[in-house]
């Protein structure tokens, strides 16, 4: 989950 | 979610409150940098540009709304209530060459080249130097009220305890994502003259004072 849409962090 | 990462946002809560707090308190954003805060509100709306898109948690939609509109009250209340307590002649940091630079490097450095993605890139490299027009006005001043540092301590060790996180989600989870890594580094080293005068004074209670 590198890329946006798998972005987890603030 | 590991502990550095909890922390990190909580460091990063705190440092806004403690901004408001002094803002309030005092009845003043003097010392403040308006550029500054305009950055970071450019920051958080360009890397939340996800928030309807992409459901992560509670948690974290409530931490991005929270960025996103305390950064935009920061910077409308400066503009307004706050308007002449705060002098833009010691505010005087070229930000075109931030804006600029951190398009430059998102255009050049960056993992996919979609719409979310290359704003998400923008607001990382935008927040590495995001600080440099309020380092840069400390630093003609030559100092900083307490609460002032406070808040500056906590929005530094944000970024610093994120570069912990992401060394420990690679050991534990092998998840890797060099931009942010070397943003968060180059934040971190921007901070490093702080960080000093900040532990070696600030936190044995004297004044924050630049030798």
């Amino acid at each position: 989950a590198a890329v946006a849409g798998g972005k987890d962090e603030l | 979610m590991n502990v550095f990462r909890l922390v990190a946002d909580l460091m990063h809560l705190a440092s806004i409150l403690i901004l408001l707090l002094k803002i309030r308190k005092t009845r003043s954003a003097a010392g403040i940098s308006f550029k500054s805060q305009l950055l970071y509100l450019i920051v958080f709306v360009t890397r939340y540009l996800d928030l309807f898109t992409h459901w992560v948690s509670l948690y974290n939609t409530a931490m991005k709304v929270f960025f996103i509109a305390s950064s935009g009250y920061i910077v409308y209340q400066m503009q307004r209530r706050y308007r002449a307590t705060w002098d833009p002649a010691l505010d005087t940091f070229r930000i075109e060459f931030l804006l600029g630079g951190a398009a430059v490097m998102s255009l050049i450095f960056h993992t996919k080249f979609t719409f979310l993605e290359l704003f998400w890139t923008y607001s990382i490299w935008l927040e590495a130097v995001a600080i440099l027009p309020q380092l840069f006005q400390m630093s003609r001043t030559g100092e900083a009220e307490t609460i002032t540092a406070h808040y500056l301590f906590a929005l530094g060790a944000y970024r610093g305890l994120y570069v912990v996180n992401w060394i420990y989600r690679y050991a534990t989870e092998g998840y890797w994502e060099w931009i942010p890594f070397l943003a968060g580094m180059v934040q971190t080293v921007l901070y490093a003259d702080f960080f000093y005068v900040y532990f070696s004074r600030v936190m044995r209670g004297k004044k924050f004072e630049l030798p």
